[in-house]
């Protein structure tokens, strides 16, 4: 079909589990 | 075919991700992953690498319980699990390249490094992935065996941004690129073009979407606006990398007490999945929760302020000729009785995170370097698909698009002005109207302006 989707699963934090907050932006 | 598994997590909400499950190796090992438009190489944690380790202490378990529901013809049903995991680290998932037999190291040093300088770093080595229904060969990540991370990453911006041509610059080896994943999905022929269109849904979904390759009509309403990428973040000079563009100016819209521009200095941003929070100027993010009443709070480095003061309230940026809103709501988080604004001040780097994309449909062009922004739409309406294959069909070039201010590396803001905020007395309340102001300004000449369609707006300049 030339496109591909994909879901996205919103994960909500959970105390203890340590989900950090990564700032996804590459740094040099 | 689009069934999938789902985990299913309490919802004790301060730091949402948005993950996609990812299938690593043979046979198959399961890693969630966070969705990045903020870089470009995917990394996951090696299974005894030292941080996971130090995360298990030997009390604590890590235990998803979940309900399993089949459905046949005239069958139903339903059974309860239970998994426990020794770190969150395998919660996540890891991976062991041990166990899979089509790993292969490729003997490349893997190190990325994040702004808010996490990282992750180990080697690179390529092995078969699969997400949802599609399978890549010798695709190329990252294997973490030193980090400071317990999940991992997938990031899908350019391809100069990986860090093969960023740490491979400083260790005197030469740069180059790889397939990284929307580049591989096109070159092993699933998609024609790399682009990508990203949807997170509103604030209480629990799932969002990701179409390669492809735009949905029925996830955006309105025009969908085309603006060029920052060529100064795709050199090696900048600090920072990735698929930035410019931010014109910033309002917040109130059905209440009014609509008011915080400011008309013209900044880099970048839209980053990667993160849930924003980073905006200092003076804006100061300027955002003062106008809430809001007082700083360095220990939780925001404006905490009355939950009140947000209700039906928009943050509300320029691109250049047109607007996108976001919800303010989607911007705190409840402390105690009151919330705290996910809006950190930065000086050199500006972002804005999940809660600004969640009201935005953002449709990236890594080959024509464009980003196209919408308003994202929640009727639920029928898939409306369209290929891209040469332009992004149905967007149009903002209307700022050729006079778009150009960032300067070493010079971090642009010359517009903030601007002291007054309110104005207006109680209609839309998201798509533009903004009226009256404004004083900063260096305390008065002066006004209003626009009565996004291409009319007046602009004030201070050089």
């Amino acid at each position: 079909n030339s496109y591909v989707k994909l879901p996205i699963q919103k994960l909500a934090n959970i105390p203890n589990i340590n989900l950090e907050d990564v700032s996804g932006i590459s740094k040099r | 075919s689009d069934a999938f598994n789902s985990t299913l997590i309490n919802m004790f909400a301060s730091a949402d991700r948005y993950v996609v499950e990812m299938e690593i190796g043979t046979p198959p090992q399961t890693a969630y992953l966070v969705l990045d438009t903020g870089s470009s190489d995917m990394c996951v944690n090696e299974a005894n690498n030292t941080y996971c380790e130090s995360l298990a202490d030997g009390n604590d378990v890590w235990t998803s319980n979940y309900e399993l529901t089949a459905t046949a013809s005239e069958i139903s049903s339903t059974a309860t699990s239970h998994k426990t995991y020794n770190t969150p680290c395998s919660y996540w998932g890891t991976f062991n390249p041990n166990t899979s037999s089509t790993f292969k190291f490729n003997e490349t040093v893997f190190n990325a490094t994040y702004g808010d300088n996490s990282y992750f770093a180990g080697t690179y080595g390529t092995d078969v992935v699969s997400l949802g229904n599609i399978t890549l060969s010798n695709f190329t990540f990252g294997v973490s065996d030193d980090t400071v991370n317990s999940m991992g990453v997938l990031g899908i911006s350019l391809p100069f941004v990986e860090e093969t041509n960023i740490f491979q610059l400083t260790s005197n080896t030469t740069p180059f690129v790889y397939d990284n994943f929307p580049m591989a999905l096109k070159n092993q022929g699933k998609i024609k073009k790399i682009a990508y269109s990203l949807f997170l849904n509103e604030l209480n979904a629990r799932f969002g979407s990701i179409l390669f390759g492809a735009v949905d009509k029925s996830k955006y309403s309105g025009q969908l606006y085309t603006l060029p990428m920052l060529q100064a973040f795709n050199t090696f000079d900048s600090e920072f990398s990735g698929m930035f563009v410019t931010a014109q100016s910033v309002a917040i819209l109130d059905s209440k007490s009014g609509n008011k521009t915080v400011s008309e200095v013209q900044f880099p941003v970048v839209f980053d999945s990667g993160t849930s929070y924003s980073s905006l100027p200092t003076e804006i993010a100061d300027a955002i929760g003062r106008s809430f009443d809001g007082k700083y709070s360095s220990d939780n480095r925001g404006y905490i302020f009355d939950c009140s003061k947000v209700n039906n309230t928009l943050l509300s940026i320029d691109f250049g000729g047109f607007n996108i809103s976001a919800n303010i709501s989607n911007f705190v988080t409840p402390l105690h009785e009151h919330c705290l604004l996910n809006i950190m001040a930065s000086d050199s780097m500006f972002s804005l995170g999940d809660a600004f994309l969640m009201d935005t449909y953002v449709v990236y062009d890594l080959e024509n370097h464009e980003v196209s922004l919408a308003q994202a739409s929640f009727n639920n309406e029928e898939e409306d698909i369209k290929i891209i294959s040469d332009s992004v069909p149905g967007a149009t070039p903002a209307p700022g698009y050729s006079s778009t201010w150009v960032y300067t590396p070493g010079s971090p803001i642009g010359t517009g002005d903030f601007v002291n905020v007054s309110w104005t007395s207006y109680s209609e309340f839309s998201q798509y109207k533009s903004i009226y102001a009256t404004e004083s300004l900063s260096d305390g000449v008065s002066s006004s302006s209003s626009s009565s369609s996004s291409s009319e707006t007046a602009t004030k300049k201070k050089n």
